[in-house]
């Protein structure tokens, strides 16, 4: 099944 | 001092609908351009970008800029107190603890006082994201009650739904265990009623898979505008759209799934 992304890693530098 | 009326408070029921199966707490950010949250829900998979133009308020002052942290579900609590037809204001001093919630009926006979404490969110903030402003390859306009009718419907196939769109339109699918589904729907060529359209701006054709767990919180806003956006590139989030009368939009944005 395909993974789910995660938003943060388009918008949000940690 | 903040104070911010709106004549129907219907709408902002409707806005909390729209936000409450994803957020538990939010941070309204309140300025003299408006009311803004941005906020991830709890996986981080989406954001919710809601946006109330000052400008749509009945009445509107900020003298200065406040972030107050609500809950979601007591906000909702409370706004269950309000009558449909009732005018709602949002009424806090400068470094506030609480929020006023303010319902008068129509007719002034009844005026209902609400407070809510504020909670202290001291947890990893996020400021403002500059949402990229960027041309999407594929932008679909249709009915949000159809679309809502197309995530119920091709939920019941997987865990996800696959968007493709060309010049000739959207095709959405899922499959699962018992078998599979789609549904393609065409741009409409003329249709009597704006709201009823299907509208397809394409650069270059996409396919994008996303979780349907989180398509059907979104289609909670379908209350708020006949009509949903959907602006789509490959391998970058899904933005969906909704427009709330003239006062503003709410935008969830959603990341795709990737294959492993």
């Amino acid at each position: 099944a395909p993974k789910q992304r995660r938003i943060r890693e388009f918008f949000v530098k940690w | 001092m903040f104070e911010a009326r709106l004549v129907q408070s219907a709408i902002l029921k409707k806005v909390l609908d729209a936000i409450k199966d994803l957020l538990t707490e939010a941070t309204f950010e309140c300025s003299d351009s408006g009311i803004q949250v941005q906020a991830m829900d709890n996986a981080h998979v989406s954001l919710v970008s809601l946006n109330l133009r000052s400008d749509g308020f009945d009445k509107y002052r900020c003298d200065r800029n406040l972030s107050m942290g609500m809950s979601i579900a007591s906000m909702t609590k409370i706004l269950r107190c309000a009558g449909a037809e009732d005018t709602v204001t949002l009424r806090a001093v400068d470094n506030p603890e609480n929020i006023m919630f303010i319902f008068e009926s129509p007719n002034k006979e009844k005026l209902a006082e609400y407070e809510m404490k504020l909670i202290n969110m001291d947890q990893e903030h996020l400021g403002i994201i500059k949402t990229k402003e960027t041309s999407y390859s594929c932008v679909v306009k249709m009915p949000s009650q159809e679309f809502s009718r197309i995530c119920r419907d091709l939920s019941q196939f997987g865990e996800s739904i696959t968007f493709a769109c060309s010049k000739e339109g959207i095709k959405f699918s899922a499959s699962g265990d018992f078998g599979q589904a789609t549904v393609k729907l065409a741009q409409t060529a003329d249709a009597d009623k704006e709201e009823e359209a299907v509208l397809v701006t394409m650069q270059e054709p996409v396919k994008l898979t996303f979780s349907c767990r989180y398509l059907n919180c979104f289609v909670k806003a379908g209350p708020l505008c006949a009509q949903v956006q959907l602006s789509m590139s490959n391998d970058v989030p899904l933005v969906c759209e909704y427009k709330i009368g003239d006062i503003g939009h709410i935008r969830y944005y959603l990341a795709p799934k990737i294959d492993d």
